[in-house]
């Protein structure tokens, strides 16, 4: 199973997670004596980083809406500050002794703090982007849930004109969240449930149509309404589903322990 | 292990330059 739930945050944070990982066991196997390099200049470059990454998060932090952003930033943020004051302290004990072993110590806790800062600010920022993913969603099942107002073929042009473009965005922003995500099952659930809800909705556009043309014919249309009511319920159940798999991740912060 | 070091640190500054890089893609 994979570590990350998207395909964008595994392809930042997997190499310098592997390198954390290798550089642990080699500090680990290293013998006490070996005399460390001058790590001033890379752990500068360290700190330029994330001087701008904080600004950068709280710039975001200011100009967003999104409340819980808002709220899971700043925790990220300072865990890379932090991590990074770590680094800072590295270097200058490294200076002061090569050989130091608490220093050491420090650049890899420096490391793996940045790595866990980063990752959740990555993942802060992933959450967002399926919220508003998940409110277009929602916005199509507020389209479904007045469908029994359509009683006229008029009415039923506009609620196609402005149905349309909301399943549309919904279906090109699933689409491509479902080929983001690294876990097999949970693409597998998301393109099953799209799927059925493209198929469903020129069903459901019928199924209206059929409603209107008995009820307007004076005949009784009590099996065309309930026929009518359950794709409503049939397609509103799919983006349902669609709007629990997207919350789905198999992401596991104890794996940076 | 001197190359280690800095190749974690050169991947350390350059994992902070792309979640740099997200953040300010997502904001736009």
């Amino acid at each position: 199973m994979p570590v990350f739930h998207t395909k964008t945050i595994e392809s930042i944070l997997e190499p310098v997670a592997q390198q954390v990982s290798r550089l642990v066991i080699l500090h680990e196997e290293a013998e006490d004596g070996n005399a460390m390099p001058d790590l001033a200049r890379p752990i500068q470059t360290v700190k330029l980083a994330v001087d701008n990454l904080v600004k950068v998060g709280y710039d975001t932090i200011n100009s967003s809406e999104d409340q819980i952003l808002k709220q899971d930033m700043p925790p990220a943020l300072n865990r890379v500050e932090e991590a990074s004051l770590l680094l800072l302290q590295a270097s200058e004990m490294l200076r002061v002794d090569p050989y130091s072993a608490p220093a050491r110590k420090k650049l890899i806790e420096g490391s793996r703090g940045i790595l866990q800062g980063t990752s959740s600010l990555l993942l802060a920022f992933d959450e967002s982007e399926v919220r508003k993913i998940i409110r277009v969603c929602k916005n199509v099942l507020e389209y479904l849930a007045i469908t029994e107002v359509v009683e006229r073929m008029e009415d039923l042009v506009t609620y196609v004109r402005n149905l349309t473009p909301v399943l549309t965005r919904m279906t090109k922003e699933v689409d491509a969240r479902e080929k983001e995500l690294t876990h097999q099952v949970h693409r597998e659930m998301l393109t099953r449930s799209l799927e059925q809800v493209k198929n469903l909705t020129p069903v459901l556009i019928s199924g209206i149509k059929t409603f209107i043309t008995v009820k307007d014919s004076g005949r009784d249309a009590k099996d065309t309404q309930g026929n009518r009511d359950y794709l409503v319920r049939k397609m509103s159940d799919e983006i349902h589903e669609i709007i629990r798999v997207l919350q789905l991740t198999t992401y596991d912060e104890e794996e940076w322990d | 292990l001197r190359v280690g070091w800095e190749q974690l640190l050169t991947a350390v500054a350059r994992n902070i330059n792309e979640v740099e890089n997200q953040i300010l893609t997502r904001d736009s």
